[in-house]
C-alpha cells in the first residue's frame, strides 16, 4: 500500500526460455495445457 | 463421490505467466499464486495432502501453525485438464500486500493429481471473478477485501510488463489504478455475464481488413490466468493463413468448398442472407438465428441398420464458415476465382482444436497486425506482441498466440483475451460499475 490508498502488488512472470515451462508446454505439440486452460470456463 | 462436493472446470495453469506473493494465517505463510480473473476460488496445498508428489514441491498450508484458523470441512473439488484437485474448504485471515482480509474461505488441497502441478512455479490460484462462479459459493477475496473496507475504490488493475529483460513482471492494483502504467483513456465496456468479466466485441481485422466474423457481435472474457488469445476457428483459420502458421486440413471443409463454393458465391451476390444459405443449400437447418447441422443417415448394410454421422456438423459448421470467408472476400471485391481459392487455402489453415500453430520467426516483419475491436475502438496487436518467441539465435521457434475455440450461440461465439492481450492494454476491473476497461500499456 502507498500514500495513494492503492494497494500495489508486484507480479512475477515466468521467462520465455526453453528451460522454462511454458515453452515446455508450448513446445509439446499435445496441445493439452490450451485445451485445459479453457475448461474453467465450462463451454 | 461426496454429495457436498462442488465440481467447477479449471484450467492446467502453466501456460499462465504472471503470479505473486500472499500470505495466509497468523503468523502469514508465505504462497505463490496466480491471480487469476477467470476462476473465483483460492486455493493452496494442503499439509494433509500426503499422496500426492505435487505437494511435496510446493508450500503447503498447515492450519496448525495459525492462531486465526478456522474449521469449516465441507469438501470440494476444482476440475482441471484431465484430472481434478480436490479438497476441503478452511477459513483464515489472507494477507495480500500489507493488507490482511479475515475470515476468508479458501480451498486446502489435499489431491493434486498427474504431473500439471507438480512442475508450476506456483503454488495455487487466487481466484479474481465473481462469486456467483466460486466453487461452494465462497467468497472471493476480492468481495471481502472491498466488504471489510480495506481498498478505496471497488476497483482492480492489472499491469503486466511486456519486457520480458525486465525484473518486473508486472503489478496488480487493488483499489484503483496505477497512472504510471497506461496511456490515455480508457475505453469501458459493460460486464455482459456476471461470473466472468465478460463483455461484447465487435470485429476482428486482419491487417486493418475486418474479417466479418464478429460483426454482428461476439462475446468476450478477459482472463489473466490464460496467456493465449482464443477464439472461433473461422477466424483463427484466417489469422493462420495470413501470418503462414500451420494448421490441419479439413476434408470437410474442401468438400464444401468444392461442391458449394460456387454456389454459395451466387446466393451472397444474390443478396441471400448469409446466415440462411447453408439452410438454402440443405448443409443445415435454419433455427431462426443460425445454421444448425442436419444429421445424415446413412443405410450401412442390407439388414437396414441405420447409423448416424457426424458429417452433417462437421459439413454446416464448415458451410458457414465458408459463408463467413467468401462474404469477406466479396466486400473486398476480389474475383470468384479468387475467392474459391482462398477459401481453399483456408481449409488447409484450421486451428487444432485449442491446439497451437508453429510460425517462421524470419517472418514477423511481414505479418500483419491482428485487432480487436471493443467499446467502438479498434486495438491493434502487432505480430511481436501475438507470436511466442521460444529460445534465441537459430535454435528459436515461435508460435502463434491465436489458438482456436469454437463455442456455439447463445454463449458464443466467444474470445478469451489473455495475457497476451492484457500485456499490451492496461486492463480495469470496475467491479463497482461492472465494467472492464482498456488503454494501452505503458
Amino acid at each position: 500500500a502507498s500514500n495513494d490508498g492503492l494497494l500495489r502488488i508486484g507480479l512475477k512472470r515466468l521467462k520465455r526460455d526453453p528451460d522454462n515451462r511454458v515453452a515446455a508446454q508450448l513446445d509439446s505439440g499435445s496441445g493439452e495445457a490450451l485445451r485445459a486452460s479453457i475448461r474453467k470456463f465450462n463451454l | 463421490d461426496s454429495a457436498d462436493a462442488d465440481i467447477v472446470a479449471l484450467k492446467n495453469y502453466l501456460d499462465a505467466q504472471y503470479y505473486g506473493e500472499i500470505g495466509l494465517g497468523t503468523p502469514p505463510q508465505k504462497f505463490t499464486v496466480i491471480f487469476d480473473t477467470g476462476s473465483s476460488n483460492l486455493w493452496v496445498p494442503s499439509a494433509k495432502c500426503y499422496f500426492s508428489i505435487a505437494c511435496y514441491f510446493h508450500a503447503k498450508y498447515r492450519s496448525s501453525l495459525s492462531k486465526t484458523y478456522q474449521k469449516n470441512g465441507k469438501s470440494a473439488s476444482i476440475q482441471y485438464g484431465s484430472g481434478s484437485i480436490t479438497g476441503f474448504f478452511s477459513i483464515d485471515n489472507v494477507k495480500v500486500g500489507n493488507l490482511v482480509v479475515k475470515n476468508q474461505e479458501f480451498i486446502e488441497t489435499t489431491s493434486e493429481p498427474g504431473v500439471t502441478f507438480l512442475v508450476a512455479k506456483f503454488d495455487g490460484i487466487l481466484g479474481l471473478g465473481f462469486q456467483e462462479i466460486s466453487v461452494g459459493n465462497a467468497k472471493p477475496v476480492w468481495y471481502n477485501m472491498v466488504e471489510q473496507g480495506l481498498v478505496k475504490e471497488p476497483v482492480f488493475s492489472f499491469w503486466l510488463n511486456r519486457k520480458a529483460d525486465e525484473e518486473e513482471g508486472g503489478e496488480l492494483v487493488f483499489g484503483g489504478i496505477d497512472t504510471k502504467h497506461f496511456k490515455g483513456k480508457h475505453v469501458y465496456v459493460p460486464v455482459t455475464r456476471k461470473g466472468y468479466w465478460q463483455f461484447d466485441m465487435g470485429d476482428v481485422l486482419i491487417g486493418g481488413k475486418p474479417t466479418g466474423y464478429c460483426r454482428g457481435g461476439c462475446s468476450a472474457i478477459a482472463d489473466s490466468g490464460t496467456s493465449l488469445l482464443a477464439g472461433p476457428s473461422s477466424v483463427i483459420a484466417m489469422i493462420n493463413h495470413a501470418i503462414g502458421a500451420s494448421g490441419v486440413v479439413s476434408q470437410e471443409c474442401k468438400a464444401v468448398v468444392q461442391q458449394y463454393g460456387q454456389n454459395i458465391i451466387d446466393l451472397l451476390l444474390a443478396q441471400v442472407q448469409p446466415k440462411k444459405i447453408c439452410s438454402q443449400i440443405g448443409l443445415c437447418t435454419f433455427d431462426g438465428n443460425q445454421g444448425v447441422s442436419i444429421v445424415i443417415e446413412s443405410v450401412v448394410d442390407e439388414k437396414n441398420d441405420k447409423s448416424s454421422s457426424g458429417l452433417g456438423e462437421a459439413m454446416c459448421s464448415a458451410c458457414e464458415m465458408a459463408v463467413v470467408w467468401m462474404q469477406n472476400q466479396l466486400m473486398q471485391n476480389q474475383t470468384q476465382e479468387r475467392i474459391l481459392n482462398y477459401a481453399n487455402e483456408l481449409c488447409d489453415r484450421m486451428p487444432s482444436p485449442m491446439g497451437e500453430s508453429a510460425v517462421d520467426c524470419g517472418g514477423l516483419s511481414s505479418m500483419p497486425k491482428v485487432s480487436f475491436t471493443i467499446g467502438g475502438k479498434v486495438f491493434d496487436l502487432s505480430p511481436e506482441e501475438y507470436i511466442l518467441k521460444v529460445g534465441e539465435g537459430a535454435q528459436a521457434q515461435c508460435i502463434s498466440g491465436f489458438t482456436g475455440l469454437d463455442v456455439p450461440p447463445p454463449r458464443g461465439p466467444l474470445w478469451i483475451l489473455g495475457d497476451i492481450f492484457m500485456g499490451r492494454y492496461h486492463t480495469i476491473f470496475d467491479y463497482g460499475n461492472q465494467r472492464v476497461g482498456f488503454a494501452e500499456a505503458a
